[in-house]
Order: C-alpha cells, then sequence, then structure tokens
C-alpha cells in the first residue's frame, strides 16, 4: 500500500485499491471501471467496485441493477452483480433526485462508503471517480490509501488538458499512476467490409474504372475516422511519464452496453489487468 | 428577473443570465454555451460568457485565448474575444495545474466572478456550469438571480438521467429551465455522398445488380448512425414537461473547432435565441 496522507487508514481485507480518473467528465471513465472491473473478476479475482460520483451515479444503470444494499452486524453489505460487489449512492436514491450536496457532505458519505461498507475479501477495490479535482477526490486521498490511479481520457485536446490536471492530483497526493487509457479513439465505420466485398465483385465484372475508385477513395479516406482527435493520449502518456495503456474505438455497442446494463468487457481493458 | 433565493442580488447593468448545465459533463455543454454566447452576439447583442466549471475550465481552449484579465477601478475586467466579454478560472492558471479545492473556496471563486466582474452593458451574460448538482451550482443560484437554465444532453440514457437531475435542481431552485438541446443526435458518414454518386454512375453503365444493391443497403443502413442512442432527448423533454430547443449532429468540425479555438455557430443553435 502506499500511505498517502497521515489519517488515511488501510480497509481490512481488502487487496489492491485502484482510482479509475478523468479530470474531464462523460469520456468514458465509468465505462472503463466497469470493464475494468469485469475483466479482473473473469481472472478469478474478487473484486469490489465503488461509485463516487456522487452527483452522477452511474453504475446501477450500467450493471443493470438496483435495489437497497441491507446493514448486517453494522456493516452496510454491498449488492453483489455479475460476480461484483457493487455501492453506489444510486442504489439509494431514485433516478431523477438530483444530490444537492454540498462539499462536507459529500465527504461524509464517502468516508462511509469506504470505512462502512464490508469490502472484506475483495482482492481489488476499484473505485469509479467524478469528474474533476474537488472535494471528492481529496476526501478519497485522506481516506483510504490509494494503490494505483488510472486516468481515462479521449484524444481531444479540451480532455486532454483535464486529463493532465487529473494526474498531475495524483502526483500531488502521491498516488502511483498506472497510465493513461485512450477512449473513442477512432470510428470504424460498419458499412465499410459490405462495400469492400461488393467492390471486389464488381471489379471482376469489369464496372466502370472511374466509379470504382471513387468508391474506394471515399472508403479509403473515411471507414476508419478520428472523430474526436488522433494520437493524443500517446502524446500526453510521453509528456507527463505515464504509461500509455491502450485505445478503445468508438463503438455503438459500448454505448449500448452501458445503458442496457450488459457492459462489453473488450479485450483491450486486459492490458492494465496485467499491470496491476 | 427570477429571484431564486433570498441572498441573491442581481447584477448592475447586466440584461438576462443564462445557465448552461448538463448534470453529466462531456455532453458538449461548454460547447453548446460558447457557440449560444457567439450566435447572440452575431445578432447584435453584447453578450458576457463565464466559464463556472471551476476544476476543468474549457473557455481559454475553446476561444484560443489566453492572458491575464486586468483590474481596473477594483473590478476585474474581463478579456474580449470574437466580439465576448468572457472570464474563467483558466486565465489564472497554467493548464496543467490542477484546482485541488474544496468546495468553500470553490463558492468563493464563483461569487467574486459575478460580483467583482465589469459586466456592465451585456444584454446576456451565458454561465457554463460544471457537471453535477453540487457547490458550483448552488452558490451560482444563491448569488445571482438566473433568468433562465438551458439543459444539454446526449441521447443516451446514462447522459438523460443526469439531465433530468439537473433539470430538478433547477426547479427546486426556483430557476426557470428553457429547455433541453441534445448534442451528438447522429453521424452522418462524410463518405456517402461520393459512394451514392459514383452508384449512379455504375447504374447507368448496367454493372452487377447484386454487388449495387449490398452497397445501397450498407449505405441505407449505416450511412446515419445513433452511436450515442436516438430520440431520448424529445423523449425526456416530454417526460419532464419542457421544451426540446433541437438537435446538434456529432461531427468532427464541432471537436477540431472546439480544440483550436475557432467555434462553428451551428445553425441549430439559434433555437433557444429566439426563446430567450
Ligand atoms: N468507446 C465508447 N464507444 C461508444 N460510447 C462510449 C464509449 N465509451 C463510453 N461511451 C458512452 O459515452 C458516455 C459517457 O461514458 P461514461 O463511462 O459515463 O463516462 P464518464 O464516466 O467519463 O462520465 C456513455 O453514454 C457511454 O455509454
Ligand atoms: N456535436 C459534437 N460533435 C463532435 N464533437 C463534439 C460535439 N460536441 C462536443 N464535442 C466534443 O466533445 C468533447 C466534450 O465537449 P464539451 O463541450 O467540453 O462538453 P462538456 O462541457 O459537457 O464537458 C469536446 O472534445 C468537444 O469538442
Amino acid at each position: 500500500h502506499a500511505s498517502n496522507t497521515p489519517q488515511s487508514r488501510p480497509l481490512d481485507g481488502v487487496g489492491k485499491v485502484i482510482a479509475v480518473a478523468s479530470g474531464k467528465g462523460g469520456v468514458g471513465k465509468s465505462t472503463v471501471a466497469v470493464n475494468l472491473a469485469l475483466a479482473l473478476s473473469k481472472l478469478g479475482h474478487n473484486v469490489g467496485l465503488l461509485d463516487v460520483d456522487i452527483y452522477g451515479p452511474s453504475l446501477p444503470t450500467m450493471l443493470g441493477i438496483s435495489g437497497r444494499p441491507s446493514v448486517k452486524e453494522r456493516q452496510i453489505v454491498p449488492l453483489e452483480v455479475q460476480g461484483l460487489k457493487v455501492m453506489s449512492l444510486g442504489f439509494l436514491m431514485d433516478d431523477d433526485t438530483p444530490v444537492i450536496w454540498r462539499g462536507p457532505i459529500v465527504s461524509g458519505i464517502i468516508r462511509q462508503f469506504l470505512q462502512d461498507v464490508d469490502w472484506r475479501g475483495t482482492d481489488y477495490l476499484i473505485l469509479d471517480l467524478p469528474p474533476g479535482t474537488g472535494d471528492a477526490q481529496l476526501s478519497l486521498a485522506q481516506s483510504v490509501p490509494l494503490d494505483a490511479a488510472i486516468v481515462v481520457t479521449t484524444p481531444s485536446d479540451l480532455a486532454l488538458i483535464d486529463a493532465a490536471r487529473g494526474l498531475q492530483m495524483f502526483k500531488t497526493l502521491k498516488v502511483p499512476v498506472m497510465g493513461i487509457v485512450e477512449n473513442m479513439s477512432h470510428f470504424h465505420w460498419p458499412g465499410g467490409p459490405a462495400v469492400r466485398e461488393a467492390l471486389a465483385k464488381l471489379k471482376s465484372t469489369g464496372a466502370d474504372k472511374d466509379a470504382m475508385a471513387s468508391i474506394t477513395k471515399a472508403l479509403d479516406t473515411y471507414e476508419k475516422m478520428h472523430i474526436f482527435g488522433q494520437g493524443g493520449g500517446q502524446k500526453e502518456a510521453r509528456r507527463l511519464g505515464t504509461a500509455f495503456l491502450g485505445e478503445i474505438p468508438l463503438s455503438p455497442e459500448v454505448r449500448s452496453g452501458g445503458d442496457s446494463g450488459l457492459p462489453i468487457v473488450s479485450g483491450d481493458i486486459d492490458n492494465p489487468v496485467s499491470q496491476a
């Protein structure tokens, strides 16, 4: 365990605590946290997943679960789903209810979710952090020693600037950073393979060469697109002296998996696992 | 002016104050706020734009400006760019520096940016809010009467749940909500037009019918895609009894405009303007 700050206390019976952060919201941090937890669980580890995004808890939707956690021997028992132990403020509130709380209340909740929930027996506890670098992040680092942090970004400059801020925050709080994951790195147009197949057929039947050339050109230019930019994650990882843990493509299946409670455990995510 | 809370004071010499919020980060709230401000300014209004996203200020990047604001007669003079008066914490910090502050400091900064910056003479002051429903939002509503709020979302369920939370927050704070803007609504594959043109040529030269049919089918299925879901914004606006202000497509130009400091003033944004 890295001891980040003096008052942080290690959690009973928990192996490594890994924070998944991003600085900027909407880059896919919760998606990466859920998939990382599922990938670790598929490798046979006992995994806990805590949604620390108090103002916008997404885990209940992403794992397709609801229900109130019970209390046993004065400890909150996390819900179990898809082999994970999960806790989120979303289990205690309705979907529409905004959490209009100031910093001190949020900090109290986070401390409770760490110290009063029964996480015993988990090899990895994955923390899905909120965007920003404020109360929630500080309270977290002061409540429990973080073994490692993963920073998620998209390739766009706006997201990279915030990712760098998040990374610097971990350095200030003396939390080891495992590296940067770039999400929404590129988009493969799903119509490409069928068009290429048809082109091959057209070629063999001697169709008009100019028309075929302009279809090929459209595919070569646009079949793989970088809607949110290109290569920013790698560049930033080099600049900040941290590892680049991999790319995740922008894909409708990832989004629909998150909305429907059946996340795709994407192969790319396994990179960090072997690092953990 | 709607008087939201007892201690809020209207700003001297300012017309309407409009908050652009989202609940969830990364849905395009700053992109919409910047384009709304530019659209209002192009119609001949004096417009101010305040970046209240203290932990992740994006305005300096999106408008391509830097520089320290000056102080005159004990008031901070906002920077002027592209016809707008702009203020952001990003002007006072370097890109990489994380703002590791707790709630009370953030609230103090927000009050200062409203009361101590010279916004006199602006017809519209657009506020770009941070994600969430915490300290920044509360301090804002308690510092100045908000005339209206616009909620930005993508069509994905995860974003819609947070948008609903944001909307409910404004109802609790008695701020009139103008409506919901849906961003990243659909994606037009840019290779489509060239492929359709080539197909017309192939048809006129009698190419293989099956091959052409499978290209047409690929285009009909995938030329317009809903990567982040479909129709969620309209549905949510109806459910929450608020107006649907329009859709903005997912387009690489919008992203590169934001990264390069030359935002695209998208036509769709003018809807809210006539409402304002
Ligand atoms: N690789 C991806 N491809 C498509 N959609 C994605 C991808 N990653 C995330 N999303 C979608 O983008 C939105 C934001 O993701 P989320 O994980 O909630 O981000 P964050 O936790 O950073 O706010 C969600 O609607 C999610 O389904
Ligand atoms: N319609 C769009 N098409 C493509 N990219 C977009 C669009 N709207 C926003 N973006 C990009 O998405 C990212 C998030 O947008 P931003 O305005 O910063 O969101 P927020 O303020 O909600 O965090 C930025 O990189 C931005 O350039």
